[in-house]
């Protein structure tokens, strides 16, 4: 998290550390399940895919990483990719990771909501306020061993999408470009001033939640830390939850 | 002339309905079964007249005497058209016989003849005889029954008909009476018993019932004002004891034997006019204890007054309460009473029900709205998820369960399955807030 505050005890309890190949994020969205960026569980960087869960490792009920592989970690059960995800691309870059054991909520973990088809319009409006959290890297390039969060707002897909095109203009390697695609799964979020020391989320908070409190004072996973184009540098970009909501539902509801 | 013909029939002069002829003699014999006896009457008459029907006529015979000799027309006082012949035994025998000729002053007559009918009518052998003969011997020595064709003989109670069909004669050294209620009287009773009696009555009941003799009146036995039962004794023995002898004119009333096995032993000697005795015996069995209830959930029934052996009872508990019998638990029970008066099982006990340790709900937990710790029947429980975290989802809006009869926890619509604590997402203890303008 770029620009961001230490997160006080009870802000973002379903925050999730995980670890697989390098530090992520995840978003418990119930005892059994938390959500995650699909390219967590399947990098880009990796010769090839490995969906041996045991590699997955989840940590909570801490904002201290330290603290975190103090208390252990909660044995995954399975995790399952989205099938339209493909390595290498952000389309669909969303996952779900079963735990073997439920999780007992308190005050250091407990879940963050799936947005309703109604919180839609006010979630992903532009300008909307929402906030990602994660112990990825900082502004001073350092990795932080305890939870920070900043809040960023929502930017308008057309606006996002100038963007990304005007910085996919600039990439001469095709296959990199490729990289460069916004889909209607996506949504950005983040400040325009790219002089300014503004807020963003970076390396290491993947597939953590960027959350909104919606007209309910409710906390809904609005999106999942995706992809971007550097750290601060422009708006971060973000898979739309919202579009997964059939797809979750479809295995978190079987419990 | 055939013993095979029908029980009834006509019999006609020759030439009938034309004149018969002279010169003749013909004969018939009617013979009918035993049992029976024999009527004739005659529907058509007209024989030549003469004195003393000396020249045509008809005579009738039966039981070996002449009934009559007849002769002329309807009118005539020795025509037999207005009698009817009824003989005693089974045959009758009509003969008739014709002279030479039929003339009035030189005229020839002609005599249509006769035409008659017969049939067997039942005798009755059990009445006397109509002339008083005091010969007749009554065919039976005490009862006789008439049937068409023929009679029965019957005794009085206490005899026996003897191998004649006839006679009858006591025979009581082995009555046996294996009824829970009868009578039993002295031979001919009210009439006066015969001599040199010796009778045994027996009485043999299932065990356990208790047999009661009735004496009624009259009650008359031989006796002597100043010895005890000289001629004539009525012993009443129960199982091997005798319970006493009788004899007089005071009846003895209700004797209780207390037994199952009773012995009337009734002798007489050879002489004596009394009319004997006569009684009704009645059983019943031990009475069994009125079963008690030990507490005020148990049920007994059905609910009599008295119940004696082979009544049986069941016992069951109110709702909510277990039949203990022993420390044992039984899922029913019931008790006989038995022939010595006693009940097979005692009364059991019944013992309120109670559930096992209510359901764990995982996140939550419960709480007694009864006595804490009470698991017994009706008591109740209240469920609750660790709040703010959890949330309680019922099934039907019900978070109290009550231990029900079935030793369940159930709920209002007696459903047994808990509520879930479902977490509770979006709602941070501590949600982030910017102080800072």
């Amino acid at each position: 998290i770029l620009h961001g505050k230490k997160a006080a005890p009870g802000n973002f309890p379903w925050q999730v550390f995980i670890s697989r190949m390098g530090r992520a994020g995840g978003a418990l969205i119930g005892e059994h399940w938390v959500l995650t960026a699909a390219h967590v569980l399947q990098p880009e960087n990796e010769e090839k895919e490995d969906n041996d869960p045991t590699k997955v490792h989840i940590f909570m009920r801490s904002l201290d990483v330290n603290q975190l592989l103090k208390i252990g970690n909660y044995p995954v059960e399975a995790f399952y990719v989205h099938p339209k995800y493909r390595r290498g691309r952000y389309d669909n870059d969303i996952a779900l990771i079963r735990l073997k054991n439920p999780v007992v909520m308190g005050e250091n973990v407990s879940p963050v909501c799936l947005p309703s088809p109604e919180d839609e319009d006010d979630i992903y409006q532009n300008h909307r306020n929402g906030y990602v959290s994660g112990y990825g890297q900082t502004e001073n390039r350092t990795i932080a061993n305890e939870l920070r969060y900043v809040s960023v707002p929502v930017v308008s897909w057309s606006a996002c999408e100038t963007y990304v095109n005007d910085k996919k203009l600039k990439v001469k390697d095709v296959s990199e470009r490729q990289k460069y695609s916004l889909t209607r799964n996506m949504f950005c979020a983040g400040f325009p001033e790219e002089s300014l020391n503004k807020g963003d989320s970076c390396e290491g908070d993947s597939g953590g939640a960027y959350t909104t409190p919606n007209r309910q004072d409710t906390w809904v996973a609005t999106g999942l830390v995706s992809w971007g184009i550097g750290c601060g540098q422009g708006y971060g970009i973000y898979t739309k939850v919202s579009n997964y909501l059939d797809w979750i539902k479809s295995y978190t509801e079987k419990d | 002339q055939n013993n095979k013909r029908p029980l009834y029939g006509t019999i006609t002069s020759p030439n009938y309905p034309k004149p018969y002829p002279n010169s003749n003699e013909s004969t018939w014999n009617i013979t009918v079964p035993e049992g029976y006896h024999i009527s004739l009457n005659f529907l058509v008459f007209d024989i030549e007249p003469s004195e003393n029907c000396y020249y045509d006529f008809v005579k009738v015979m039966a039981d070996g005497k002449e009934l009559g000799q007849f002769c002329g027309s309807v009118n005539s006082l020795t025509n037999p058209t207005r009698r009817q012949f009824v003989s005693t035994g089974t045959q009758m025998r009509i003969h008739f016989q014709s002279d030479f000729s039929n003339e009035l002053d030189g005229d020839i007559v002609p005599y249509k003849g006769f035409m008659a009918f017969y049939q067997a009518i039942d005798k009755d052998e059990c009445a006397p005889p109509s002339d008083n003969s005091a010969t007749w011997t009554p065919p039976c020595e005490h009862v006789c029954h008439n049937y068409v064709g023929g009679y029965f003989c019957s005794c009085f109670p206490g005899y026996h008909l003897q191998s004649d069909s006839r006679s009858c004669k006591v025979e009581c050294s082995s009555e046996m009476f294996t009824e829970e209620s009868g009578f039993i009287s002295s031979p001919g009773y009210p009439e006066p018993y015969p001599p040199d009696l010796k009778c045994n009555y027996s009485i043999r009941l299932e065990e356990g019932l208790q047999i009661s003799l009735s004496f009624q009146k009259p009650f008359e036995i031989d006796y002597h004002p100043k010895a005890r039962c000289p001629y004539d004794t009525l012993e009443v023995f129960a199982g091997d004891m005798m319970l006493n002898s009788f004899c007089g004119s005071d009846s003895p009333g209700m004797v209780m034997t207390r037994s199952h096995t009773v012995d009337i032993v009734f002798e007489t000697d050879d002489s004596g006019d009394s009319k004997g005795w006569s009684l009704h015996y009645t059983s019943e069995a031990i009475p069994c204890p009125n079963p008690k209830a030990w507490d005020k959930y148990t049920i007994i029934s059905p609910k009599q007054n008295i119940y004696r052996m082979r009544d049986y009872i069941v016992v069951t508990c109110q709702t909510g309460y277990k039949i203990m019998e022993d420390r044992k638990e039984l899922g029913s029970f019931s008790t006989i009473c038995q022939k010595d008066g006693t009940w097979h099982r005692p009364i059991p006990r019944c013992e309120i029900v109670t559930c096992k340790d209510p359901p764990v709900l995982t996140n939550g937990q419960y709480k007694f709205l009864t006595a804490p710790g009470n698991l017994e029947y009706e008591s109740v429980i209240q469920y609750h998820c660790n709040e703010p975290y959890y949330k309680m989802v019922t099934a039907k809006d019900s978070d109290t369960f009550t231990c029900s009869a079935q030793r369940q926890w159930k709920d209002e619509s007696g459903g047994n399955k808990i509520p879930l604590c479902i977490p509770v997402c979006g709602k941070p203890d501590n949600p982030v807030t910017n102080f800072g303008r």
